[in-house]
């Protein structure tokens, strides 16, 4: 017989959530030109086994939420990233030059279970 | 909510908060790189940071020196000395030692591109500063050449590659004494109109503005896309 599907709501499975980090409530508006703030997003949610198929999981997440419903010592497959994309950021040093640099990985996109 | 404020900056590669004085003009190449970088992210689509398109140099750090260095004047009459003497100085110590320079481009603004200032043509000279500049000597020893260059005026931005000078300044930072740039006004473009030489050397004081655009390469942060390439 199906194993009941856990009542599980939405908003505690596994998702991007979103943060913005505005520079000027840091003060650092005064040194980087650009961009005015970064999206600072984060992966967080459960992986319960009757979704893993479905949360954009890999199939060691299914083994794992198998291995946790067998043994629940056995800890669940987890909320991470799974497509990230870089920033850019133009600021000013202390000697008044103008620095553009790319920092790769810095923003998340998507999140799975892993 | 104590931002970690100290370790993101470390993150980016900086020691302590930056405290400009005044935010200095940001050209239209670094906006370009800066918009098309955003784009790609936001539309998804991944670029190699290691690799700078809009100029076709490998890097991931751009750098937008200012000269720091200061305008000369020598004690001969006008007519008998050049419009111009200025000793350009860039500092270069930003630039990490794991860091490897892939392009320095000298920035010479001689002022705007307008056909309302048709000014007479220009003689520039750029030379290697390669003795400490003495104060009683009102200009100092020049070396070596590298420029000797007519230009029409007004000319807007004049490019030089100076790589290979800002390689050996950065490998020996004794040896960074800066450049010494001497601009000459070579007679009239249109024998009818009369230009004042002492004006037109006070305008092209006042317009010039130079910068040194340096572009580096972090073995640290870009093996990957070395390897994604391979």
């Amino acid at each position: 017989a199906a194993i009941p599907a856990p009542k599980v709501s939405c908003k505690n499975l596994c998702h991007r959530h979103q943060l913005f980090i505005n520079f000027r409530d840091l003060g650092w508006h005064k040194w980087i030109i650009a961009p005015k703030g970064f999206m600072a997003n984060y992966c967080h949610g459960d992986c319960p086994f009757s979704l893993t198929t479905s949360l954009n999981g890999s199939n060691y997440a299914f083994m794992q939420a198998l291995m946790h419903a067998v043994d629940p010592a056995i800890p669940q497959a987890v909320c991470i990233p799974t497509k990230l994309s870089p920033i850019s950021m133009l600021y000013q040093d202390n000697d008044d030059n103008v620095i553009l640099r790319h920092y790769e990985d810095m923003v998340v996109d998507e999140c799975g279970c892993g | 909510f104590q931002f970690q404020e100290h370790a993101f900056l470390q993150f980016l590669g900086l020691d302590k908060v930056p405290s400009p004085q005044k935010f200095q003009p940001v050209p239209y190449i670094l906006k370009k790189i800066f918009h098309d970088q955003e784009t790609a992210a936001t539309i998804g689509i991944s670029r190699d940071l290691c690799y700078v398109k809009e100029l076709g140099v490998q890097g991931n750090i751009l750098r937008l020196l200012p000269d720091q260095g200061f305008f000369l004047y020598s004690k001969n009459l006008p007519q008998a000395s050049p419009c111009l003497q200025k000793l350009l100085y860039f500092n270069l110590s930003a630039v990490k030692d794991e860091e490897r320079l892939t392009m320095a481009q000298l920035g010479l603004d001689l002022g705007p591109n307008t056909y309302y200032h048709l000014g007479p043509d220009l003689e520039l000279v750029l030379s290697l500063v390669q003795e400490p500049h003495v104060w009683d000597r009102s200009i100092p020893k020049p070396g070596k050449m590298f420029v000797l260059q007519s230009v029409p005026w007004p000319q807007g931005v004049l490019h030089f590659n100076l790589l290979e000078v800002a390689k050996d300044w950065s490998n020996n930072p004794q040896k960074n004494l800066g450049l010494f740039l001497e601009i000459l006004v070579k007679g009239q473009r249109d024998s009818g109109v009369n230009f004042q030489l002492e004006d037109t050397c006070a305008r092209l004081r006042c317009s010039l503005h130079a910068s040194l655009l340096v572009v580096t390469l972090n073995p640290k942060q870009c093996h990957s896309s070395s390897r994604k390439r391979r």
